[in-house]
């Protein structure tokens, strides 16, 4: 299994509706500070269903919407689609091909989207649960954050060693 | 299900001791769980031993050689439970040279079978990408991406020196 | 000594403003405290609108805008208190090369009254040293130091090109 | 103001006694992980009086004591010395050459000097009490942790507003 493409419109820094091409094995995200590397990484937990706000540097869920800049307004909603290669059949999903869509306007509404299809957010949560993948999990490593790893404190690597096992 | 829990912890043991081994050229690294009788609750101390030291709190290694423990001890989860991929945001910012290098090989051991997305600013380990994504702001405030493919895929490039 | 507090702090947010657009070519900086009544004890917001975005939170800044905005801090504490040293221990990890350029001239502005000693790993940074410090282990887990003069004192380095 | 040389024998990864001559201007200390680098800011801290283990990335006093490695058995003490020029007359003292040397002895036993004189530790951090220098201060900034000084909480940065005010 593995991403073939990320959509991001709205999310963030992304004012632009810009879309990655993925590819298997290595790939390498680089640019100036604060350019919008970071912000990739969050648009990925995100649309994998990530709620906490903290992870995603934010105060409120609608920090993540593009909040205007010196020659652009603030846009009304943020958008990031996640597609995936299925063929392998890992996810519980009869696809070879998955896309999955979060949407997220000013008023606080969410809309979420499994192959076009409006879901819930828990579909999509569950269809990852026990593979390893999801936003909650070890697959995704936060910048500055490799050191909580090493923390004695349960609850800091307990999803680590939860969902390992 | 604390026995599968007991199960893939001592795999992640073993393969931490064996990663690490691997990065730091040697010497010990072990992770127990401090109340064995429950495991979900239990706090995790993790002991290294870098090669010629003595064995010591995590707390006095350096800056790198926490990171580099901490990258030991991701890939020795990941090789109990494999993710198909996995997003890496500059976790080598601590790493010297030597170092970055030794990261490197150990991503590229993984990568058959994980797709890597690794946000750095370290040029040694943007030389192991197929795909490069340079994001830039232009315009200021807004982000864009622009994608530049460094190579073909990996079995050509085994090939190529015998087509010399 | 509320008010030698509330001077100091005036002082500090106006030196902030003023090293923040220096380092970022632009944009507005300020510290508030949230207790004006209750200096000592009140917490304190920083926020940050870097050239060309939107004001915002710093929890929504890079990694290397939060690096660069600390740095402003602190200098222009030492701007408003000098202080005769300053051990800086990396934190030049998460800069782009061209704000290390920035750090780098700020450093150099304040060298004249403030004795840096610079733990970096980063080649530019190096650079701007009169002295290197080589911190080498050759026997494992024993440290040892070898110094390097790297340039002639300031005052001679100001004439040379005239001598040619 | 400005230190003349750092001496350090058993500190930490200093097993051997080491001499740092220090100059005015811009010093970098550099090598690879591991090596030493950081335990000479500490040492710096340390003789200073610091006396937060958790600054100086440790568990219990002793922990600063070079605890042995494959070929050397531990020490039994600690001892940094910090050689500084007062000719300008920042530091309170009528001496144009000041010189602080902490030790620590596996025992716990502590021993200060000012001077070669024996002293206690109130009386170092009393002669650098106002001039911003001394451990808890804003001149010395930790490996990982100039973010804090962004931190909300006043106990983060407390000491640096009071320090400079
Ligand atoms: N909702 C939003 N609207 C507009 N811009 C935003 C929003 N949220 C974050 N940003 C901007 O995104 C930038 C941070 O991007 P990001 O964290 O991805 O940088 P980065 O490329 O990872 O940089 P670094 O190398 O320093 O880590 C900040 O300048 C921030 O102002
Ligand atoms: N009491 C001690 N006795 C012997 N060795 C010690 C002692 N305390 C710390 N060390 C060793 O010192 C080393 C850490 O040194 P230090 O933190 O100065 O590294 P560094 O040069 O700053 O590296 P980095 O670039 O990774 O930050 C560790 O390997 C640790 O084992
Ligand atoms: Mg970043
Ligand atoms: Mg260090």
């Amino acid at each position: 299994m593995y991403f073939k493409q990320l959509e991001l419109f709205g999310f963030k820094s992304f004012a632009q509706k810009t879309s990655l091409e993925l590819e298997k094995g290595i790939s390498a995200v680089v640019g100036p500070n604060g350019c919008g590397k970071s912000n990739i990484a969050d648009a990925i937990r995100w649309v994998l269903g990530e709620q906490k706000m903290r992870v995603l540097r934010g105060q409120n869920m609608e920090d993540v919407i593009f909040n205007g800049s010196d020659d652009r307004h603030p846009l009304g909603m943020a958008e990031v689609t996640l597609a995936l290669d299925n063929s392998s059949g890992r996810l519980p999903l009869d696809y070879s091909e998955i896309s999955i869509t979060r949407r997220l306007f000013r008023s606080g509404e969410s809309e979420y989207y499994l192959n076009k299809l409006p879901c819930r957010r828990k579909d999509i949560v569950e269809l990852f649960m026990g593979t390893g993948i999801g936003a909650d999990c070890y697959s995704l490593i936060e910048q500055g954050r490799i050191d909580l790893l090493l923390s004695p404190k349960p609850e800091e690597r307990r999803y680590i060693f939860e969902d390992a096992a | 299900t604390q026995s599968m829990f007991m199960e893939a912890f001592e795999q992640i043991r073993s393969h931490f001791f064996e990663i690490f081994r691997h990065l730091f050229g040697g010497g010990r690294a072990n992770v127990l769980l401090l109340d064995p009788s429950n495991p979900l609750e239990s706090e995790i101390e993790i002991s290294v031993h870098p090669p010629g030291k003595k064995q010591q709190s995590i707390s006095l290694l350096s800056g790198g050689e926490r990171a580099l423990t901490a990258i030991a001890l991701l890939f020795a989860i990941f090789k109990t439970k494999p993710s198909p991929f996995c997003v890496l945001d500059e976790v080598d910012a601590a790493l010297d040279d030597s170092n970055i290098l030794r990261f490197t090989r150990l991503v590229q051991m993984f990568s058959d079978n994980v797709q890597f997305i690794i946000i750095t600013h370290n040029k040694r380990t943007m030389e192991l990408a197929n795909v490069l994504y340079g994001v830039t702001m232009e315009e200021r405030g807004v982000s864009q991406i622009v994608s530049v493919k460094l190579k073909k895929s990996p079995a050509f490039e085994f090939l190529e020196p015998s087509v010399t």
